[in-house]
Formats: C-alpha cells, structure tokens, sequence
C-alpha cells in the first residue's frame, strides 16, 4: 500500500548503481543467440547480428566475462537471447505498446526482447533509435545492472538520443566490475612509444602512447582517460607490420642524442622497428639486415628473454632472464662487469622478500609515472625513481616498492572472445 | 503486407494500430508510474486506478490514494528533474511519454515469469543464477 512513508529527497530506486545491482552469472564465457523467430524485419540479418555482436563486446572490453554468439547449441543452454516482436511477442506476458515508449525489455533469465514497431537503426546513423545503445542497455540489465538517472549512463531508463558514438562511460564501467570484478591477466611485454612531432612553433616535441601486449593481441592504454582505447584489444598482426605475431619477449627503445632504435625481442631474434614507416626494418641504414640473432647484436645476452628495458639516464639496456639481470652497455656495446647479476642485488627489496625475485613479464619504463615497473602475473612493483628519492633520499636506488595489482593501476584492459576480436 | 509504394519502402506507413497509446490522463499515469515501479510496496504492485476492487481488502480512503499518487509523481519528477510538485502537469506526461526501456526503475530486470521463447522453470529467486541448466 502506498501509506508507508517514503525517503527522502534522495532517494534512489532500489537496486540502483548506488545500492549495485545483482550479479546475474558465475561463469565465465556467455553464449548468445538472436532467435530465429524473433527477427526484425527493419535491418538485415547480418547487420542485426553484427550489432548485437558489438554490444556484446563492449560489455566484454570492461569486465572479465567472454560473450559468444551460438547458432548451434539448444536453445535451452543459451545463457542470452535476444528476439524482436511486435505487440504480443515471443511468448512474453509483457505485450509491446507500438511505436513511441517502451522500446526493449530484457527478462532476469536472460531474454531480451525489441518492439520492432520502434525505428531502430544502425550505429552510424544518427536518426531513429540506435538499436546498439538500446542493446548494450538492455544486456546491461541481464548482467545485473538496474535504472539509473545519473547523466551520461547507458542505464538511463529513457533513450537519450545523441550523436551515433557512444562509449560505456566510467561509472558505468565500475557499476558493472562492482558486479564481475576487474580484468587481471599477466602481459607478455609493456612499453611507451615515443612519437616525435613538431609544434606549432616548429619546436620538436615527443609524445608517447602506452602499449600493453599479451598473446597475439595488444591495448592502446589511455593514460589521461585512465582506460585502454575504445574499441581494443586488436590484433598484433594487424597493427605492428613484420615483427611477430604473438608472445613477444620484450621491447627496447634505445634513444639517445644520436641513436633512436626500437627493437622487439622474441626466442633467441630480435627486429628493428621502422617508427616512420610503421614496419619492421628487412635492413637497416648501417647495412644490417632483420631478423638478427640476439647474441649478435647484443654479445653476451642470453636467450630467450624474460624482459628488458632502456635506462635513458644511464643509457644502459637491463635484459632480464630467470633471476638475472644483465646491464648492457649500449655505447661499448657489451654486457657491464662481463657478467649478470642477481635481480635483487640491482633492484633491492625495500619491504624483505616483497620483490618479484625471477621470471618477470615485463620490465616497463612509463613515461606517465616517470618510473619503471616490474610486471609479473597479476601484480606489479614499482621502482624507486629519481623523483621518489628526491623526497624520501634513505630509500635504496632502484629500490622495489611492495607488491601492487595491476588492475589498481591501469583499468580495463580486458580479454574479448576471439570471435569478437576482429570487429 | 503493410502498404508501401517506393521500392526503399521510406513511406512505409507504420499503421496507426502500432503506435503506443500516450499517457494522457491520470489512469495512464497511474498505470504507468505502477508499471515502472514508483508505486511503494511490492515491486511493480502499484495503486489501484480509481474503481478497481482489490479482491482481499477494502481500498485505501480516496485521500490516502491521492497523498500516495502525489508521492509517487513526486518520486518520478525528481529524478527527471521535473519540479516535485506531486501533481500531474504536461512536462511530468511528456517525460512519461518519452521512448524507455521496459524494465522497472527499481529492478535490474523483469521479474514476472520469464517468456516462452524456452519453457523454463519457475523465475529464479533474485540473486546468483539456479546452477542446474533450465530444462526444456
């Protein structure tokens, strides 16, 4: 009954983001499926499929839950499926009203339905109703996430009419790892590449974008937006022309006055990266030619690597392999004291035995943090920069703060099913 | 079919059948603020619209009714911010018109029993999802 009193001013739909919203699955990997009887007869098949797709992904790019569209399996293992009708519709006791309000609703055990009497539209058309925002809306529901009024979310109960680009924004993005958790995962290599430019004034200016690389896949991470690039992971193939495909070692870039060289390590080779002609180098303008052998071009380094990174201060390049570091010194172009070290010995623990100790994933020099980061599995250690001596001097050189997890640091970089992945 | 006269079908008229009723009086109103649960007690129950006998108990004194009808328009204004006056006026019925997903404002999804697009058990409880597959 209506008598009891109500909140206040601020009060807020039960089950909203602020009170969360209810995990709706514990696996993993969803399967979805666009049901044969509930086709629109407004776009063509492929393009409805290929929209759904996309909100599917999208969900997928933020939170660790893999979405895979299945044609084949029965029609009672399928966690989500999708149908649009008209009026009384699929067999659902909540009959469509015709065009103009309810546009879509989606069922606590996974249906979702769209009143094909709307006028849904493709991503890139900015008329009608995007039939992408209302999926990625309703999908949201299934996974758990109710109404919410908050400006700029996708889980606005009204449709918000706006230009045909549209992104999960940040809150909606930890709305829904409230639900499912953050990405973890360990990388293959991390690095920022150096693009150099020229300003207005005709000064030359260097500008780096951070690339996270796992498998055969790898992220633009956006670190003023504090996510990866919309629309990643891609593929290696597809974006760095000649070097290996997948499970790449390591990557260097040895940039001093007069040499600005970027290599990428794999087994016991290594490439020279091209920066202007986006490609890997066949041969280079000292006549050497590519893929070279590591123990050329760097005598005295063991391989296959672990790690590596490019010490611009002390212009030396620490290759890590097991729990040895070596200290290559690019100018005399051999390995310091003719000999490695032990990994804690250059980069002392600063809290005892809080230190990765061996087999690193990546050694990464980010210019965001002015500091280099040793990446292993899930977690990450930072190392004690000039900065972080400047105010703390009694901390050790190259120190190793305690152990972090990466997704505290760097937000959203997530797997999405190899079926979606070249969208 | 539906009629249509150009070959990319643009002037196909949606037939005025198929289009949604608007919201244009305080039954509509009621019906939807009940439908999209701004009326308090159970989810999606809703006051009853003028002349409707619930079945258990005698309805609610005619002003309780309209005290709790103000709250819940008041509820429904604010968070469109709409001034909370409590009383049906034209921008409370356009924000009510407005396209908008189905689901309840204060629900993550439907609750009712799930569609026939595959017989499936009882609605699940809310929470974490029945571990045994939904039979056929």
């Amino acid at each position: 009954s209506l008598q009891t009193p109500l909140p206040g001013p601020d009060w807020q739909p039960r089950g909203s983001p602020q009170g969360g919203g209810t995990r709706a699955f514990a696996k993993r990997t969803l399967t979805w499926r666009l049901v044969r009887e509930g086709y629109s007869s407004q776009l063509s098949l492929e393009e409805q499929r290929y929209i759904f797709r996309l909100a599917f992904r999208m969900w997928s790019e933020v939170i660790p839950l893999n979405f895979l569209e299945d044609l084949t399996g029965p029609g009672a293992t399928i966690d989500i499926k999708l149908g649009f009708g008209r009026g009384r519709h699929l067999g659902c006791p909540r009959v469509f009203d015709g065009i103009g309000q309810e546009f879509a609703h989606a069922w606590h055990l996974g249906d979702i339905h769209f009143d094909d009497d709307e006028h849904f539209t493709p991503p890139t058309s900015s008329v009608g109703i995007s039939l992408l925002k209302v999926a990625v809306h309703e999908i949201g529901h299934v996974l758990g996430l109710p109404h919410t009024y908050r400006a700029g979310s996708i889980m606005q109960p009204n449709y918000i009419p706006q230009g045909p680009a549209f992104e999960l924004d940040w809150s909606d993005r930890k709305a829904i790892q409230k639900l499912y958790g953050s990405c973890e995962g360990a990388f293959d290599t991390a690095f920022d590449w150096i693009r150099k430019d020229r300003s207005h004034a005709g000064q030359g200016t260097a500008r780096f974008s951070t690339y996270f690389f796992r498998s055969g896949w790898y992220w633009l991470y956006e670190n003023r937006n504090n996510r990866t690039r919309y629309g990643d992971p891609a593929l290696i193939l597809t974006g760095w022309h000649g070097v290996p495909a997948q499970n790449i070692d390591a990557f260097v870039h040895v940039w001093t006055w007069g040499r600005d060289e970027r290599y990428f390590f794999k087994g016991n080779r290594y490439w020279r990266y091209d920066s202007d002609r986006d490609q890997a180098h066949t041969e280079d303008e000292q006549g050497k030619r590519y893929p070279r052998l590591i123990s050329e071009g760097f005598p005295g380094i063991p391989s296959p690597l672990d790690t590596a990174f490019y010490d611009r201060g002390k212009q030396l390049i620490y290759f890590f392999r097991g729990s040895f570091v070596f200290e290559f010194d690019v100018a005399r172009n051999h390995v310091l004291g003719s000999r490695p070290k032990k990994m804690t010995e250059v980069f002392p623990a600063i809290e005892p035995r809080d230190h990765p100790f061996r087999n690193l994933d990546s050694a990464y020099y980010s210019y965001a943090h002015k500091s280099v980061f040793f990446l292993k599995g899930n977690a990450y250690w930072k190392v004690v920069s000039d900065g972080d001596r400047r105010q703390r001097p009694w901390l050790p050189p190259n120190g190793v703060f305690p152990k972090r997890s990466i997704p505290e640091t760097w937000f959203d970089v997530c797997d999405v099913h190899a079926s979606t992945l070249s969208m | 079919e539906t009629l249509f006269h150009s070959r990319d079908r643009s002037d196909l008229a949606p037939s005025p059948l198929r289009r949604a009723t608007p919201i244009a009086d305080l039954r509509a109103a009621q019906r939807f603020l009940s439908k999209y649960g701004w009326a308090e007690g159970r989810p999606g129950a809703g006051f009853a619209p003028p002349g409707h006998r619930s079945p258990r108990r005698d309805p609610p004194p005619a002003g309780a009714r309209g005290a709790a009808l103000a709250q819940s328009l008041r509820r429904f204004q604010e968070v469109n911010a709409l001034p909370a006056s409590g009383k049906l006026d034209a921008a409370t019925l356009a924000a009510m018109n407005r396209p908008r997903c189905g689901v309840p404002d204060t629900r993550p999804q439907l609750q009712a029993q799930a569609p026939s697009t595959a017989p499936r058990p009882r609605p699940a409880p809310p929470g974490p999802r029945p571990r045994a597959r939904p039979r056929r």
